[in-house]
């Protein structure tokens, strides 16, 4: 699933 | 956090030192691709945009801070301080040919159409296709140094991590970004040709040159 919080990969 | 996504950052971390470091003390920037590292600047600085938005972790936040002040660093050692020996001639991939297709790809493919996430997926997508002025730089002179060859691999590394990491990602936490896994793939598979040369050559102690 896509994470909608955001992108918390560098 | 997983071994491999920590791995992949410190190995992606390690690459950029390499190649800072290098300049540094040889004074020169003599076989780095300058319009490389000009699309790594702006890759960090399209995605990392979201350091005013949101906070992560200290870890996200530091990682993010260092990577894009790196990339300026070595940005402005190649095209300022160290300008004289930066190898323009043979530095010439046309970089209008990736920046393009690559944004219009942003546009058109991505998980949000709103600034932010265009942004974040452009830097996705040209981070996978940002080497390549760096590769082509070396099939043209026919040879790199043995330091660059380091950095290059450091930096091959860290995608192939992150390819682990999201195969972990996915059988633990179901999590998966199709977006980031692509380009990821693509971004890795570019690398294979000079990883061989790097085990078959670098590894042994040979400098890397290819046949003319």
């Amino acid at each position: 699933e896509y994470n909608i919080y955001g992108h918390d990969e560098l | 956090m997983n071994i491999f996504r920590l791995t992949g950052d410190l190995s992606h971390l390690a690459a950029i030192i390499i190649l800072l470091l290098k300049i540094w003390k040889s004074r020169s920037c003599a076989g780095i691709s300058g319009k490389s590292q000009i699309l790594f600047a702006i890759v960090f600085t399209a995605r990392y945009l979201d350091l005013l938005t949101s906070f992560i972790s200290v870890y996200n936040t530091s990682m993010k801070v260092i990577y894009i002040g790196c990339a300026y660093a070595t940005v402005y050692l190649i095209y300022a301080k160290f300008r004289a020996t930066y190898d323009g001639n043979h530095d010439s991939f046309r970089v209008e040919f990736l920046v393009v297709p690559v944004g219009g790809l942003a546009v058109l493919i991505n998980h949000t159409f709103s600034p932010l996430e265009i942004l974040w997926t452009f830097s996705i997508y040209l981070e996978s296709v940002a080497i390549l002025p760096q590769l082509f730089m070396i099939s043209k002179t026919g040879e790199a140094e043995t330091i660059t060859t380091h950095y290059l691999f450091c930096l091959g590394m860290y995608r192939t991590l992150y390819l682990f990491n999201w195969v972990w990602r996915f059988y633990f936490e179901g999590f998966f970004d199709m977006i980031a896994i692509v380009a990821g793939l693509v971004q890795t598979v570019l690398y294979c040709d000079f990883f061989y040369l790097y085990v078959t050559k670098v590894l042994k102690g040979k400098k890397l040159s290819l046949p003319a």
